[in-house]
């Protein structure tokens, strides 16, 4: 997918 | 969770810790720029509004709590307890030269209009460009002790392994976030000259790195 919602990143 | 970005968040933690300790040990922030060290703590603060409203994981949450109270640590350590060794009249980067651009920018490309997602937003752009102050500094002094070059060192690691994580996530998971990909290039680039200087010059053991 594009973008990231939620975020698992730092 | 790929060990790229497993490494990554260690390598982050690790820049942070060195940081905290060689000032907190030396009694002394000489060399360091206050102004870097309060954009990082706006960074994380803009970033992880999230903890009130998604639960990811326990190292998630571990990690942003970790992050955001040593960031303010360490600018509370920089601008109250050691003050006096705060190098001022060389920390003159002027920050609002980020700060616009960066609000800006993250108002018009961004994936959601909406506070919380524009500020995310906002803190992906400034933390590709928080370590600018630092490196001018740097640049202006001619020179930097070498505990600073491994911070720099570790904190240009992480992004550049973070960069390894989303090749390894765009081929296993089809995950792309571009936001993220190409402000972490541009961070990862801003290193590049402080790596063949850290390589070529501290890690053959000088005590200090000094400008040519």
């Amino acid at each position: 997918h594009f973008g990231s919602c939620p975020k698992d990143e730092l | 969770m790929n060990v790229f970005r497993l490494l990554g968040d260690v390598s982050h933690l690790v820049a942070i810790i060195i940081l905290f300790l060689k000032i907190f040990r030396s009694k002394s922030c000489a060399g360091i720029s206050g102004k870097s060290q309060v954009l990082f703590a706006l960074v994380f603060t803009t970033r992880y509004l999230d903890l009130f409203t998604s639960f990811i994981s326990i190292y998630n949450t571990v990690m942003k709590v970790v992050f955001l109270v040593l960031s303010y640590a360490t600018v509370y350590l920089i601008y109250l307890r050691f003050r006096s060794s705060y190098d001022s009249e060389s920390d003159t980067f002027r920050v609002e030269f980020l700060l616009v651009p960066v609000a800006g920018l993250s108002f018009l490309e961004n994936y959601d209009f909406t506070p919380i997602e524009i500020l995310w937003t906002f803190s992906i752009y400034l933390e590709s460009v928080a370590i600018l102050p630092q490196l001018f500094m740097i640049t202006k002094t001619g020179e930097a002790e070498s505990i600073t070059t491994h911070y720099l060192f570790f904190l240009g690691l992480y992004r550049a392994l973070y960069l390894a994580n989303w090749v390894w996530r765009y081929h296993t998971e089809g995950f792309f976030d571009q936001i993220a990909v190409v402000s972490g290039v541009v961070q990862t680039i801003f290193y590049c000259d402080f790596f063949y200087l850290y390589v070529t010059k501290v890690l053959k053991g000088n005590s200090k790195l000094t400008l040519p």
